[in-house]
């Protein structure tokens, strides 16, 4: 089990408490907003009044004990610089902040933390990419441009094999299917005569390239 | 070429109106903020000073031209509110929108809009989910508690088969190996003496207690 500090409760940074919660960790939450903190007191092992700035405060937090501190205070740039280079002096090593701006970020960076998340900037580039290929409900990049993505099985494609599917769609031969879900079953042998069935989840694997001029004719 | 209205220039609708550009795509974004407006105008196709909560003003904005509206405003809920009924009013029907509250979201729901969107929630619970599985670099959600997930291969795995990694784990007969990415390579046979290299990227699929417990034994 292992043991979060989650500074400044906003939406960001309550709703990563809560799921730490969910996913069985110990979380403490902290805020300056007393009213916040007695309304969360219930969804975290622990809520804790403080001002951050303060490096007694900080102090008192026991920071290092933690496997991960998260500073998620977004509209004071001096706030949250001064809660980091605290959290540094006091020798905590694993820090994920959010970042408001590219400024706040560059000096996030030079004070030297894990990692630096610009939520707002990070679910608009998702939301672009959902809008621009709506096929397409999942994706996870591997590198060298190769993408995995889940794809929308069009009606049409009930109780068709895979080589029918694909033989339809030019320039589907430098994308490979990589695996089937069905049910509950993962099924990753598949060869060219295998049938798709209705509430089947496909994924396939393939270049940006080619998966995007896939993408245009499969609409 | 499809056609994408953005309105609300702030970090969100910014970041989305961005992306959609580079995806090749025409977008006209759309803000009360002159300053704002006159920074953004090469970022654009198009950007333009309107006050959304006046249907006029979305009248002379052709709104029902677009493959989909965006409407990133979260500071004000009578404003975001407003300006879905205009929307609609005039006929628009794809519009995505960011909520930025638990009751926004239900208003827009009742309202009748594609897509509701709170990327401060939506990221947080990515961010909690990457600190509690830190060996999980990103994942997929199939349906029936089914996930595929992208793994660190750690150093002791290099030059080893599939057979001598998933033997030292425990629990792991339940988890398949999917695919293995090779350089811009993307490898879907895999016998159990597939041996794994250096610069490879490893994806496994399933469930999600089963995966848990794979994460617990891997580091
Ligand atoms: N000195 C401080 N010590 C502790 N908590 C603080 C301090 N200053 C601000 N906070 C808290 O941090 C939380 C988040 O701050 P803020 O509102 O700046 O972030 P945000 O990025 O706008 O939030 P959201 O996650 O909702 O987008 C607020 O609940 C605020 O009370
Ligand atoms: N009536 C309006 N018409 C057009 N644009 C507006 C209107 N009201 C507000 N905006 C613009 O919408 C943008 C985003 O609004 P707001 O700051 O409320 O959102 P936010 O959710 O806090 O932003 P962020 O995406 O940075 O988190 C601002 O740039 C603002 O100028």
């Amino acid at each position: 089990m292992e043991r979060f500090l989650v500074i400044g409760l906003g939406r960001f940074g309550t709703a990563i408490a809560k799921e730490l919660v969910r996913l069985g960790n110990i979380v403490v939450g902290v805020d300056t907003d007393a009213k916040l903190v007695n309304r969360l007191a219930d969804s975290f092992t622990e809520a804790l009044i403080a001002d951050v700035t303060d490096e007694q405060a900080l102090r008192e937090l026991n920071a290092t004990q933690y496997d991960a501190v998260v500073v998620a205070i977004g509209s004071s740039l001096e706030t949250s610089i001064l809660c980091i280079l605290h959290l540094k002096t006091l020798g905590v090593k694993n820090i994920w902040v959010k970042a408001a701006s590219k400024a706040h970020h560059t000096i996030l960076s030079k004070l030297g933390v894990t990692r630096v998340i610009h939520p707002e900037v990070e679910m608009g580039v998702r939301i672009a990419q959902a809008l621009n290929y709506p096929m397409i409900n999942q994706f996870m990049r591997l590198g060298n441009g190769i993408y995995l993505v889940e794809v929308e099985v069009k009606p049409q494609w009930h109780n068709k094999t895979l080589r029918e599917i694909f033989s339809q769609l030019s320039g589907a031969d430098s994308v490979q299917a990589v695996t089937v879900k069905r049910k509950t079953e993962i099924k990753t042998v598949l060869p060219k005569d295998f049938v798709l069935l209705e509430e089947d989840r496909l994924v396939l694997a393939g270049s940006q390239s080619a998966l995007k001029s896939l993408a245009k004719r499969w609409f």
